[in-house]
């Protein structure tokens, strides 16, 4: 995933 | 990860933990909204599609198993528990929360980042998680006691959305080209919806006296 991505977050 | 998304996600853990205690020990979910309550598990079924195709770190995952299970769970308890659902106060609890769901998928069909299947529910999850609360707070107008328990519950879950936004700001800052608008604006909008609940509930611990929303 790209190091901006939101998605990390829950 | 950041001390302030940290705080978020320890918070948001801690109103689950909250509820799920309460209605497991005292066996009573009266003055929760179970429209609330669905729409959260709607929320994270939505949400966390992705916990099958990508792996961020054994905390994201583990984080969004416990979600998931919690708030399954919790409807699970207030529609077949025998006891519990007794305890839910139906006639009370009567927002038409699928007039929610409706205006969230259009309105992630038209605004998204990616015009994907996991993306446009992602995007979805995030508008319909803004409003899933107004179910939970017009109860708490309407039964006017709030109980311990309700009143810390609905406080942490508005919190851990503040903590949020303090995050996407820190992110802002020290990551390049993080902006993500549809996140920040639905995430922005759904703290704000707390405001009053939390004006009160300031107000009634300052005065230490019991938390009352007006009629």
């Amino acid at each position: 995933p790209k190091d901006d991505d939101v998605k990390d977050e829950l | 990860m950041n001390i302030f998304r940290l705080a978020g996600d320890m918070t948001h853990l801690a109103s689950v933990l909250v509820l799920l205690l309460k209605i497991h020990t005292i066996k009573s979910c009266a003055g929760v909204s179970l429209k609330t309550q669905e729409l959260y598990a709607i929320v994270f079924a939505t949400r966390y599609l992705d916990i099958f195709t990508s792996f961020y770190s054994i905390y994201n995952t583990l984080m969004k198993l416990i979600f998931l299970g919690s708030s399954f769970s919790i409807v699970w308890y207030m529609r077949y528990h025998k006891t519990v659902r007794r305890t839910y106060d139906r006639e009370q609890d009567t927002f038409r929360h699928w007039f929610l769901v409706l205006p969230c998928l259009l309105l992630a069909l038209l605004i998204h980042e990616k015009f994907t299947f996991l993306e446009v529910l992602w995007t979805f999850s995030l508008y319909l998680e803004a409003v899933a609360i107004l179910p939970q707070l017009v109860l708490l107008q309407r039964t006017r006691n709030i109980d311990n328990l309700t009143g810390q519950y609905v406080f942490l879950l508005g919190g851990y959305r503040g903590f949020y936004i303090l995050n996407w700001i820190y992110r802002y800052l020290t990551e390049p080209h993080f902006v993500h608008w549809i996140t920040w604006i639905a995430g922005l909008v759904q703290t704000l919806l707390y405001a009053d609940f939390f004006y009160y509930y300031f107000q009634s611990w300052k005065n230490n006296k019991k938390l009352q929303l007006p009629a």
